[in-house]
């Protein structure tokens, strides 16, 4: 199944 | 020196509750803009943004950018004993560590404060990209928690997907499928019973109904719930808080490897 991404990964760290 | 006061300290009440299962500690961050904060879940799978604006508020007193770090479960506990309809007023020193909330009632017969110690709390803060979404799909609140709900008896994932048709929520488990469809309604009396979709372009994603139905756990604060969606990006869920600032949860998508 689809996997669960982490909003990290489309977020950048400030 | 901080002072903020709060006429209606019940939607402070609702956002912590809103919150405090999804993210055990955060840093409330005050500065002349407002009562703000920005914090992940544990698993940093979905992004939490709180904004209350200052001029949202009765009295509000910032003499320079203040970042508390709070356990959200006890600030709740605390905030769980103000009425509904109290006035709430959140204080602190500049470098103390503790936070006082103070609870008035309305004709002022009964003043309560509680003192909460601060903790030191290393978060990560993201920056979260100004983004044109495909698809935005504004609901009654009370609708969205309604399917939320149903559909996680049936499955553990939504897919949501928006077409000229309408927008529609799907989900698959052992027991079989479920598909509900709303349709654009704006010939409704009240404003708050529309269903308004704006689509650029077709979406469709795929979201962990856990965290949507942690999400819902905001439809006291609005009557309404926005859900922007872009098939590169988290979907946004957002409750606005009635002139004041808004409660947004961000969630990333499942994605097919």
């Amino acid at each position: 199944g689809p996997k669960q991404c982490t909003i990290t990964k489309f977020f950048n760290k400030l | 020196m901080l002072e903020l006061r709060l006429v209606q300290g019940s939607l402070l009440k609702k956002v912590m509750e809103s919150i405090k299962d999804l993210v055990n500690d955060a840093n409330f961050d005050c500065s002349a803009t407002g009562f703000s904060l920005q914090a992940m879940d544990s698993s940093h799978v979905a992004l939490v943004s709180l904004l209350l604006r200052s001029e949202g508020f009765e009295h509000y007193r910032c003499d320079r950018n203040l970042s508390m770090g709070m356990n959200l479960g006890n600030m709740a506990k605390m905030l769980k004993c103000a009425g509904n309809d109290d006035i709430v007023t959140v204080k602190a020193d500049d470098g103390g560590d503790c936070v006082t909330f103070m609870f008035e009632s309305p004709n002022q017969d009964k003043i309560a404060d509680f003192e909460m110690k601060l903790m030191d709390i290393d978060s990560e803060h993201l920056g979260i990209p100004e983004a044109e979404y495909e698809a935005i799909v504004r609901m009654p609140s009370a609708e969205f928690a309604r399917i939320c709900k149903d559909l996680s008896t049936i499955g553990d994932t939504v897919v949501i997907s928006v077409t000229k048709e309408g927008v529609k929520f799907s989900t698959r488990g052992d027991i079989g499928t479920a598909n509900i469809v709303l349709r654009q309604n704006t010939s409704v009396d009240k404003p708050e019973e529309a269903t308004i979709i704006e689509m650029e372009t077709p979406v469709s994603l795929t979201f962990a109904l856990r965290y949507m139905n942690s999400f819902t756990k905001a439809t006291p604060l609005a009557s309404q719930v926005t859900v922007s969606l872009s098939s590169e990006l988290p979907v946004v869920v957002e409750y606005k808080i009635a002139e004041m600032g808004y409660l947004r949860f961000y969630l990333a998508p499942k994605i097919e490897e």
